[in-house]
């Protein structure tokens, strides 16, 4: 099954 | 002491137009360098990157680095009372909570000015990393709004899988099943009608069409898009400001629990 990720799962908060 | 004099002013009411949907409220962040927005959408699923060059305005100054919060939907309800060829100037005070838009005329027979008040918005910021992508993909912007319009009809998530035959876009749903290949097309006599893919190696990734449509609100502003796509990463999908900058959407993929 797909699950939908989060963008902040990918860029690292600054 | 910020005044920013942009002689093309209807490119800021299209940048705000397409992100407005997206995103409620946001920073913009000015410095020497321009004018940058960074906000994620409200379900925090992609990211808008704006960034207008300070060389883009005929006249520029930013005395320090300011942060003005604003609602996008005001925003946009002040930029609507520009003409299409009005010169848009913003000012504001360094300790200002608000912001003034002044809108010229050409023949200048006609000046107005708005002045918005600015709030308070904590916002985190995030670190893009500079990629290398897999697959490019770069074509005539009416052409993806068009296929994620015609897609939407027939299913919520899309399969985009870029190959050296071209980028297939595959969507299913209660209706049936739909594909749309694009393919690379560099003779077109018109530039803005070319096709161009950059593949170093196949990649296919699955997002949700919904947000592919929302950034398709950016058409107006640039005759091309370009998709950029590595495997199991936020697809980024760019528009050129002119030659004044870019605005820049990323979706976060969906992947296999």
């Amino acid at each position: 099954k797909l699950a939908q990720r989060a963008i902040g799962d990918f860029f690292p908060s600054a | 002491m910020l005044e920013a004099r942009l002689v093309q002013g209807s490119m800021l009411r299209k940048v705000v137009d397409a992100v407005k949907d997206l995103v409620s409220d946001a920073n913009i962040d000015v410095s020497s360098s321009g004018f940058s927005l960074q906000a994620m959408d409200t379900s925090h699923v992609s990211l808008i990157a704006m960034h207008l060059r300070a060389d883009a305005f005929e006249h520029f100054r930013c005395d320090r680095p300011m942060s003005m919060g604003m609602s996008l939907a005001n925003l946009a309800k002040v930029l609507k009372c520009a003409g299409s060829d009005d010169i848009v100037t913003l000012k504001a005070n360094d300790d200002g909570d608000t912001v003034t838009f002044m809108f010229e005329s050409p023949k200048e027979d006609r000046v107005s000015d708005f002045e918005l008040k600015l709030m308070d918005i904590d916002s985190e910021h995030l670190g893009i990393p500079d990629t290398d992508y897999c697959a490019t993909v770069t074509m005539p912007a009416g052409e993806y709004a068009r296929i994620c319009k015609d897609l939407s009809s027939i299913g919520d998530t899309v399969v985009i899988s870029a190959t050296k035959d071209g980028v297939k876009f595959t969507t299913s749903g209660d209706v049936g099943t739909a594909n749309v290949t694009v393919r690379q097309n560099t003779t077109a006599d018109k530039k803005e009608d070319q096709t161009i893919i950059d593949l170093k190696e196949p990649v296919a990734l699955t997002f949700a069409l919904r947000y592919l449509t929302s950034f398709a609100k950016a058409t107006p502003l640039a005759t091309h898009v370009t998709l950029s796509m590595t495997r199991e990463l936020p697809v980024m999908v760019e528009y050129a400001i002119q030659d004044m900058g870019h605005l820049r959407f990323y979706l976060a993929p969906k992947i296999e629990d």
